[in-house]
């Protein structure tokens, strides 16, 4: 028996219109821990980590580990019939081939039950190991998306470089060439306005814009995010969600042949 | 050109 109550239910519907681009099938695993998801893109260049704990659940109840196969393109179609404001509670029963969704408005007057059948996925979970990162640059999420964005009008792949001066995102295409720095800025009025940077050593790696766009859908989870860049690693990038857990998105890095 | 590298190359499968 799973029984997980959210009441703030708009958490949920942004965490899937985070990752749905990115993933089409996952398995979302539910633990005494909380409720989880890690899942590759279908080329294996992406990875997204999901973790919402349970203790930000107003009710928890997982009497055993599940693990529920779902298309996350039907799931972000059931959630979207829930109202901003609604409670959403998850059910499924022990062996059963199917999920529930309830939506509950916030004065209890409308109540509402989803159904959705689930499917078998096979899936390999990774290990990822704990890593020193050479440089960790916070900023505002919504800027990091602005970047993004603006960049992949000109180009395809970004550099990021981080040094003592700050990170440049850097790209070139047809038509031109573009670079973005941003310096460490910690004197702003509020916190998540602020440009942060933990660098160790220099580094400087180059990825595919497309999927740091498409990581930037959990824009709306978190008003910063952080990018955690080492020279042999996939880049990770981590938006928060408050009191819950968080999204992590792993990429690996074009390599110079 | 630089060749786009693959999460599987970087983490192992458990």
């Amino acid at each position: 028996m799973l029984e997980l109550r959210l009441v703030q239910g708009s958490l949920l519907k942004k965490v899937l219109e985070a990752i749905k681009e990115l993933v089409t099938d996952a398995n979302f695993d539910c633990s005494a821990t909380g409720f989880s998801l890690q899942a590759m893109d279908s080329s294996h260049v992406a990875l997204v980590a999901l973790l919402l704990r349970s203790e930000g659940f107003e009710h928890y109840r997982c009497d055993r580990n599940l693990s529920m196969g779902m298309n996350l393109g039907n799931v972000s179609k059931m959630l979207r019939c829930a109202g901003s404001d609604d409670i959403i509670t998850i059910k499924a029963d022990d062996g059963s081939d199917t999920v529930t969704f309830m939506f509950e408005s916030p004065n209890q007057d409308k109540i509402a039950d989803f159904e959705m059948k689930l499917m078998d996925i096979d899936s390999e979970h990774l290990g990822i190991p704990d890593a020193e990162y050479q440089a960790i640059v916070r900023m505002p999420s919504g800027e990091f998306a602005r970047i993004c964005k603006d960049l992949s009008s000109i180009g395809d792949t970004v550099i990021i470089s981080v040094t003592k001066e700050g990170v440049k995102f850097s790209t070139a295409g047809d038509i031109g060439t573009a670079n973005i720095v941003c310096r460490q800025n910690k004197t702003v009025d509020k916190p998540e306005e602020a440009t942060v940077i933990e660098m160790q050593e220099p580094v400087s790696l180059t990825f595919a814009l497309r999927y740091l766009n498409s990581f930037t859908k959990a824009t709306p989870l978190s008003e910063t995010v952080s990018i955690s860049l080492s020279s042999d690693l996939p880049v990770v990038v981590e938006y928060k969600i408050a009191d819950m857990g968080y999204v992590r998105y792993y990429l690996a890095p074009k390599i110079e042949e | 050109d630089a060749k786009q590298g693959n999460i599987l190359s970087f983490f192992k499968k458990t």
